[in-house]
């Protein structure tokens, strides 16, 4: 499994620009 | 933001800034608790906390400069012991008390409901009680904080419990520099030069129970996973798996 499936929410969160509690 | 030159007081402002809010928990189940309704309201603040640890790691100055990779691996490595800081730092004013959100106060007895969480609980009860006799001041909090997440990964190289990071220069620069601004905070109470140095190790000692309190805490939790009466939301899950999986 690749590191970005294994962490798919977390570097989602990471990644986006939008703050992460907007995202969720 | 880089962090390398910052001066001291900046960092203090820029880490104050960057605390997230206390939140509520909304989902008030009505008492008395039961495994299953105190491991559900518990479970869900902490999902949503984790969402607020993000992005409170995102405004430290020099985090989203790092790879992606050592993002992870920090946040990964550290996210329960930030949790429990931060829950030992919202209670300090409230002995006996843990205050996991504005509406979820409880109490050392109320914990017995669960297998196994009245010894975290003494454990977490206990270490805020070091936080209020040593005074924990606001500013020394945040550097603390800051210091669980950049040093719980970074040199877990060393057990092999996880993957190197990218590079370890660039977070104990991080960390020398919070470092630098806690040293400095302390260096401004007019105590003598003996005190401040016994007060920085002071603090810095609390962090090997914050560790171990973490390590039982992510014991804890596995085992309500593997129960399986209370489902625990995705990025939770995740993060908890990351432990299992190094």
């Amino acid at each position: 499994t690749s590191l970005k499936e294994k962490h798919k929410i977390l570097h989602q969160l990471l990644q986006n620009s939008t703050s992460p509690v907007d995202l969720a | 933001s880089s962090i390398a030159g910052m001066p001291p007081d900046q960092v203090l402002l820029v880490l104050q800034g960057a605390e997230p809010p206390i939140l509520c928990a909304r989902q008030k189940m009505s008492r008395p608790y039961t495994e299953v309704t105190m491991m559900a309201m518990l479970t869900s603040m902490a999902d949503k906390e984790l969402v607020h640890m993000i992005a409170w790691a995102k405004k430290l100055p020099g985090f989203v400069q790092l790879s992606l990779h050592d993002q992870v691996q920090l946040l990964e490595s550290a996210w329960l012991e930030v949790l429990m800081i931060g829950l030992m730092w919202r209670s300090i004013h409230c002995p006996g008390k843990l205050i996991f959100a504005q509406d979820l106060i409880l109490d050392r007895d109320e914990s017995t409901c669960v297998e196994g969480m009245a010894e975290i609980f003494d454990m977490l009860l206990a270490t805020t009680s070091r936080f209020r006799l040593l005074k924990l001041k606001p500013e020394e909090f945040v550097c603390l904080k800051a210091i669980v997440l950049l040093n719980s990964g970074a040199f877990a190289f060393c057990t092999s419990t996880m993957e190197p990071l990218h590079d370890s220069t660039a977070v104990q620069i991080m960390l020398d520099t919070i470092t630098d601004a806690l040293v400095h905070y302390i260096s401004q109470s007019g105590c003598t030069v003996q005190q401040q140095s016994r007060r920085q190790a002071q603090l810095l000692l609390l962090l090997t129970h914050i560790r171990h309190m973490s390590n039982k805490g992510m014991e804890h939790l596995y085992s309500i996973k593997c129960k399986n009466t209370v489902p625990l939301y995705d990025l939770l899950l995740e993060m908890l798996d990351a432990h299992r999986l190094h």
